[in-house]
């Protein structure tokens, strides 16, 4: 911020969600608005933001979801007291720490009128948080940190705008005619939501996720899925076949695309000389038909996954894999067997995904990260922005 | 040190709870010494964001804002 006007503008808090369709849930109301009331302004409130990005909210009764809305009263579990009528009105979390908005519930909540406090604009300003907003200096800004009192002309400040689209565009256009790179007609019936069950991911050497599923893939943008897909493998992969069993991308730059008894490697999407080539042939000690691959970032060492065990593959060491492994893969605590993909995710995370669930992996603690909402969570929602 | 008076103490709390000064501020019996500068310092950030005169003194126009209703969240993040 600087400190006279011409420099007076908004704050990102530095993280946003990479899904574009969120969903909200109300679990607790305030005790002097019909709910009827309440979900209609936390609906207007979310429809602020919607209108000027390609973000949607979706309302859920119960069940995991992004947002969580509470009114409370005092200390409420997150540290952060309410004070009672005045001072501070809500608090809400920016993404990174759960996107949760909780709103005072000593404070007088009302609708469309100059007495008590406006819900509908306190709900706004809270949501801008909850997407990745900060404290904007510009006194007429919505995410000004000051409430000011009831406005029945309420109108976003072009701060907000300049903000909100900074972090996730503008909205989608709305025409129906298929954008040029839309794939050709096969592709539609390849479907990432119906399950979210993916055969591998993996990334790139320039850092690009890609999801590999049956015969088609899609291509993972930080928000979601990138428009355009799904594609066909075999269009940008020339000679990769579908069905894909496991995938990674070695320190080399190199890709490696394992299926059955076989494996591939390219250099970008271009194949590296003749191949298919024998598992046994050029990952000694590494087994047919496995599951999930990755490389692993506490160590850079390749990590293979079949049914309940693991293998560590080394090519800097003689023999690569020792004779030690298999071991259980229970060693990855809370990791589950007969996993469907593994990804050490460009976040500095390592993820598994079996059957559209997955689990975050701390390399800390070496276990499944304990996390609200827990873990397994749904890979639609979080990932392929289902 | 002087011992700062109830005003200071609610402005010290204010100006910990919403970024300006080390959150361990917000507890008033947390014994946290803390030069005079860097009050003046938080006052004038707080002052600036706010919009008002930039005095870095706890006038009666900078207490008043820090009364107004408002969100709980800190002005400045790490």
């Amino acid at each position: 911020f600087g400190i006279d006007a011409r420099s007076k503008r908004y704050a990102l808090q530095g993280t946003r969600w990479r899904v574009k369709n969120l969903t909200y849930k109300i679990s607790k109301y305030p005790r002097n608005l019909p709910k009827a009331d309440v979900d209609m302004e936390i609906s207007k409130a979310f429809n602020i933001w919607s209108g000027i990005t390609p973000l949607t909210f979706t309302k859920k009764k119960s069940g995991p979801v992004h947002i969580e809305v509470r009114f409370e009263n005092g200390e409420h579990g997150d540290g952060d007291p309410f004070d009672g009528p005045g001072g501070t009105l809500a608090h809400a979390f920016f993404p990174v720490y759960g996107g949760d908005a909780h709103f005072d519930d000593a404070e007088r909540w009302t609708v469309n009128s100059y007495r008590g406090t406006n819900l509908f604009q306190v709900a706004a300003h809270e949501f801008g948080h909850s997407l990745g907003l900060s404290h904007s200096d510009v006194r007429a800004a919505l995410m000004a940190p000051f409430y000011r009192g009831y406005d029945p002309t309420f109108e976003l400040n072009d701060d907000d705008v300049d903000a909100i689209q900074a972090l996730y565009g503008l909205p989608k256009k709305t025409n129906n005619k298929p954008t040029p790179t839309e794939a050709p007609g096969e592709e539609e019936d390849a479907e990432l939501c119906n399950d979210a069950t993916v055969d591998t991911l993996f990334n790139s050497a320039e850092g690009v996720t890609y999801a590999f599923k049956g015969l088609h893939y899609w291509k993972l943008t930080e928000d979601s899925i990138a428009s355009g897909y799904p594609r066909l493998i075999s269009k940008s992969w020339p000679g990769l076949p579908g069905n894909i069993d496991a995938a990674f991308t070695y320190k080399n730059g190199r890709t490696y695309f394992f299926k059955g008894t076989q494996y591939w490697r390219y250099t970008g999407k271009k194949m590296d000389g003749d191949y298919p080539k024998q598992i046994s042939e050029g990952f000694t000690g590494i087994p047919n038909n496995i599951n999930a691959a990755m490389v692993w970032g506490g160590n850079g060492k390749i990590y293979f996954y079949k049914g309940s065990k693991f293998w560590r593959y080394d090519p800097t060491s003689k023999p690569p894999v020792k004779n030690s492994y298999p071991k259980d893969i229970s060693n990855w605590e809370g990791v589950p067997n007969d996993l469907d993909a593994a990804l050490h995710y460009t976040n500095g995370y390592t993820y598994f995904f079996k059957k559209g669930s997955y689990y975050r992996f701390n390399d800390r603690t070496f276990s499944v990260d304990v996390a609200d909402p827990p873990f397994p969570r749904p890979a639609g929602y979080w990932w392929f922005g289902c | 040190v002087p011992t700062l008076q109830d005003e200071s103490v609610k402005a010290v709390m204010y100006l910990a709870q919403f970024g300006y000064l080390p959150a361990q501020m917000t507890n008033p019996n947390s014994g946290h010494l803390m030069s005079q500068d860097a009050m003046t310092d938080a006052i004038k950030e707080f002052q600036a964001f706010a919009g008002l005169n930039i005095t870095g003194n706890l006038d009666k126009e900078t207490v008043e804002t820090m009364k107004l209703p408002r969100c709980g969240v800190k002005d400045k993040v790490g």
